[in-house]
C-alpha cells in the first residue's frame, strides 16, 4: 500500500481488508486546519478477489459510493458513480468521481495522465523473486531493495529515486520518486491468487513514455491478464496501449470509455495472454 | 483458486486540494505532522509507514496492513 502527499493533493492506495475510505473525514478536517479547501475526489478500484472478505464499506461498490457521498461537502457538486465492464470474467472497473466543477485544467497548462495497471495470473518463475528466503539475514529494506534490482523494477523509470519494503514471508511495495511524478508497485506473488498493480502519472506531451513503461511492466511479471486504465482530462493516451502490449502476445478482450467529473475520460482496457 | 488469501486488488483515493498559503512555500497538505497521518489517517485505514522517501516536490510512504 502507498500514500503520497503532495502539497495540494493526496493519494492513498491500499490493499487487503483496510478501510481506505474512513480516511476521508480525518483528512478533510485536517486540510481544513490547513486552510485547504477539497475541489475534487476520485476512487477507483477493480474486483475484489476474496470479496466476501471486505469489510463495510467495501463489501459492495454501492455502499461505497453512498459512504463516499455523505463523507463528501455539498460544494463537490458534480458527481458520477460508474462500473466499467470488461468481456473477461471477473473484471471490472469500479470508478466514483466528484468535483466542485463539471472540467478541470491544470492552471500550468501541462495536461498529465495516470495509468494504473492490475495484473493476475503472473509467470510462477518470475513471482519467485518477491519470496524472501528465511534466515539470510536481509530485513524488509534490504530484501527489497534486492527484489528490486534483481526484478529490473529498477528500469521501468531509470531516473526514479526508489523507496522498495519486502514483506515478510514474500510480497513487495515500491514507490518511485521522479520530479513531481510518483509511480508505485504492489505484489501479492503466492500460486492462486497472484496479484502485481503498477501505477503511474505523467505529461501528455511525453506519453511516449507509456510504451517503453508498459513494455518494462509486462516483462517483469509476465500476467496472464491484465487491466489498464487511463485517466486523462484531454488526450487519447490509451490509443498506445494495445500498441505496446500485443507485440508482446497480449490481446485485447475489451475496452470501455467513459467521462467523469474532473477526472476526465477513463478508458479501461482488459487484455489476456494468448497462449 | 485458493478459497482464501490476501487480497491484492487495491482500492485508491485521490483528493485535490485548493487554497494553499503562500506563507507556507507550497508545502500545504505536507505541512501535515507525521503523527497526524500516522495516527488520526492511517490507523483508521488499519494501515501504518514501512518506508518513506521524500524530494521537494512530494513525500512517499510506503504502508503495510
Amino acid at each position: 500500500s502507498s500514500l503520497f502527499v503532495y502539497p495540494t493533493k493526496i493519494i492513498i492506495k491500499t490493499c487487503g481488508t483496510t478501510e481506505l475510505l474512513k480516511s476521508v473525514a480525518p483528512l478533510l478536517r485536517h486540510a481544513s486546519l490547513l486552510g485547504l479547501t477539497l475541489t475534487s475526489c476520485r476512487y477507483s478500484r477493480g474486483n475484489f478477489i476474496f470479496p466476501a472478505a471486505q469489510p463495510f464499506p467495501h463489501d459492495t461498490f454501492q455502499n461505497e459510493v453512498v459512504y463516499l457521498e455523505d463523507s463528501l461537502p455539498d460544494s463537490l457538486c458534480y458527481r458520477k458513480a460508474s462500473v466499467m465492464p470488461s468481456k473477461t470474467p471477473s473484471h471490472s472497473w469500479h470508478v466514483f468521481s466528484a468535483s466542485t466543477e463539471a472540467t478541470s485544467y491544470p492552471l500550468n497548462g501541462d495536461v498529465m495522465y495516470t495509468i494504473e495497471i492490475c495484473m493476475t495470473e503472473l509467470d510462477r518463475d518470475l513471482a519467485r523473486s518477491f519470496f524472501q528466503h528465511p534466515g539470510d539475514g536481509k530485513n524488509g529494506d534490504t530484501a527489497g531493495k534486492e527484489m528490486t534490482e534483481i526484478t529490473g523494477i529498477g528500469e521501468i523509470i531509470p531516473g526514479a529515486l526508489i523507496c522498495d519494503f519486502a514483506f515478510d514471508p514474500c510480497g513487495y511495495s515500491m514507490n518511485g520518486i521522479d520530479g513531481d511524478r510518483h509511480s508505485t508497485i504492489h505484489v501479492t506473488p503466492e500460486d492462486g491468487f497472484s496479484y502485481a498493480s503498477y501505477e503511474c502519472v505523467g505529461s501528455v506531451y511525453d506519453c511516449d513514455d507509456v510504451v517503453r513503461v508498459l513494455k518494462r511492466v509486462f516483462k517483469v511479471f509476465r500476467p496472464a491478464t491484465m487491466s489498464v486504465s487511463t485517466t486523462c482530462v484531454s488526450h487519447d493516451v490509451w490509443t498506445l496501449v494495445a500498441g505496446a502490449l500485443e507485440p508482446l502476445g497480449m490481446k485485447c478482450r475489451s475496452c470501455a470509455v467513459d467521462e467523469f467529473p474532473a477526472a476526465g475520460n477513463v478508458v479501461y482496457q482488459t487484455f489476456t495472454a494468448r497462449r | 483458486m485458493a478459497l482464501s488469501g490476501f487480497e491484492g486488488f487495491e482500492k485508491r483515493l485521490e483528493l485535490h486540494f485548493f487554497g494553499d498559503d503562500p506563507k507556507n512555500v507550497g508545502l500545504g497538505l505536507r505541512l501535515l505532522d507525521f503523527e497526524i497521518l500516522d495516527e488520526q489517517i492511517l490507523q483508521a485505514v488499519q494501515c501504518t509507514v514501512v518506508s518513506a522517501v521524500a524530494n521537494h516536490y512530494f513525500d512517499a510512504y510506503v504502508l503495510s496492513e
